[in-house]
């Protein structure tokens, strides 16, 4: 059971003057990061929790990995991507507003077939990663960037699926049982 | 298969991108020159540089370093980073941007994303060099300059929501004595700053709270990245120069989101655009063992 207290204290703590901005010696600095990263590690375990209770029993919901956010996603990296030839993306909005907007995901293939909620394809496009200059050299980050178009209602999330293989597999997408996604 | 194109860098020649509601052109050295709205058809010339301010710097005795706990740089005017800039451009469908290099440790992509009005700013800045002999702190800033006659005014939100008139070399509440003409007129930004008269309001969304201001007219500044190499006396007793991840200087990236409109359209596009850029949406993976329908 997720402790959501560690992230409450961590995200307290950090609004003291000395963390806002950034005015602390060194290794308080790094104690505050320590802190925050604990609490998000408990919320990555909130979001596990709530998925599993949202999926319906059956044998098929044994088999869903755990979800997994990507702490250095902003210098395009991540592992989850990089390990998984076929992967889920879930896009949380905590807007009370609707999102419209593109997602910009580190990418690891020159191939990308990406499937909405409702199963139906949509346009991506792909870039290479900006590397500029040697900034962020040693960093391991991806060659590429995908770009995925996004809509997700308000406080609310929707799950995208994204696939490196080439063609369509075999099963062709057979219509869904659900005719509207429930927002 | 996504069509990617080809990023062949650029020198010396002027550029343009549009996502269909702002068009941005970039000059033959490489700065931004001029944003149109192409709905109302409005073009507004502006540019934008980054600099640095070099921070005084006292090994001992009781003068005043530039440090964690305060801004004072040395002078009232930054220096300048490079002349021209090498340029790769992006074209699709989804997103145009343009990739800036300024320098060896100063990189920006500006970024039209499919239906949106606002033009994205991703800075990176870093590390920033370390002399070997008596260092000199160097406090980085990004320059937005436009032509909009602003008389000496600019505006700065309160806690991200309530917005502050500021006006420049003076204060409401003490008798204002211009002694640090820099650092007197910065201000806490934590969600946005803007300038504007008749006709135009620039307004400058950022993703996290940086020092800023409008100390001439027409240009708003706001303060990325600084590395300190004195302590400034007020507590901390170190220099605020973290090495970083790389052991060589710590790199900052971050995000601003730039609207150029009418002033009475302007308001209600910041609200909820800082709103939007506050809560950018959070992702989470998984590896899929399932098929789409499956998993739906």
């Amino acid at each position: 059971e997720g402790d959501l207290d560690v992230l409450r204290r961590a995200t307290a703590l950090m609004q003291h003057h000395d963390a806002v901005t950034g005015t602390a010696k060194e290794n308080v600095t790094r104690d505050y990061a320590k802190r925050l990263a604990a609490g998000w590690n408990e919320g990555v375990q909130v979001i596990n929790d709530a998925l599993s209770k949202l999926v319906l029993k059956d044998d098929k919901s044994k088999q869903l990995p755990a979800q997994a956010i990507c702490p250095l996603i902003n210098e395009t990296i991540c592992e989850v991507i990089r390990s998984s030839g076929e992967f889920t993306a879930t896009v949380f909005n905590s807007n009370s507003h609707p999102l419209s907007t593109v997602v910009r995901l580190p990418y690891y293939s020159r191939d990308a077939i990406i499937s909405a909620p409702n199963g139906e394809h949509i346009e991506s496009q792909l870039v290479k990663t900006f590397f500029g200059t040697n900034q962020l050299e040693g960093t391991k980050r991806a060659p590429y960037e995908l770009l995925i178009p996004v809509d997700i209602p308000a406080l609310g999330f929707a799950t995208y699926f994204v696939s490196n293989k080439t063609s369509i597999r075999s099963s062709r997408l057979t219509p869904s049982k659900y005719d509207k996604s429930k927002r | 298969n996504a069509a990617m194109s080809a990023q062949q860098p650029i020198v010396g020649a002027t550029v343009n991108i549009s996502n269909g509601i702002i068009e941005v052109d970039f000059d033959e050295d490489g700065y931004v020159s001029t944003i149109k709205n192409i709905h109302t058809g409005q073009t507004t010339k502006m540019r934008q540089e980054f600099l640095y301010y070099e921070g005084a710097g006292f090994n001992e005795g009781d003068n005043q370093s530039s440090g964690a706990y305060i801004f004072r740089p040395n002078g009232t005017d930054p220096k300048r980073l490079s002349s021209n800039i090498t340029l790769q451009v992006v074209q699709g469908p989804l997103i145009s941007e343009v990739r800036q290099t300024v320098n060896k440790w100063i990189t920006q992509i500006i970024r039209l994303i499919k239906g949106k009005n606002y033009i994205e700013f991703e800075w990176t800045i870093g590390p920033i060099p370390k002399e070997d002999k008596n260092p000199i702190t160097k406090e980085v800033i990004t320059r937005y300059i436009t032509e909009i006659a602003s008389n000496g005014e600019f505006f700065t939100d309160a806690n991200g929501r309530q917005i502050m008139p500021r006006k420049r070399n003076f204060s409401p509440s003490f008798e204002y004595v211009n002694t640090e003409p820099v650092a007197s007129n910065y201000y806490p930004v934590n969600s946005r700053i803007f300038i504007k008269d008749a006709n135009t309001q620039l307004t400058v969304l950022n993703d996290r709270s940086q020092g800023g201001s409008s100390l001439h007219d027409g240009q708003i500044e706001l303060m990325l990245h600084r590395r300190a190499f004195y302590d400034d006396h007020w507590g901390v007793e170190e220099a605020l120069d973290e090495p970083g991840d790389s052991g060589k200087g710590l790199v900052a990236r971050g995000i601003h989101w730039i609207i150029i409109d009418s002033p009475t359209a302007s308001p209600k596009m910041h609200r909820s655009l800082a709103f939007e850029l506050f809560h950018s949406p959070q992702l989470s993976f998984a590896p899929l063992q399932l098929s789409v329908e499956q998993y739906r």
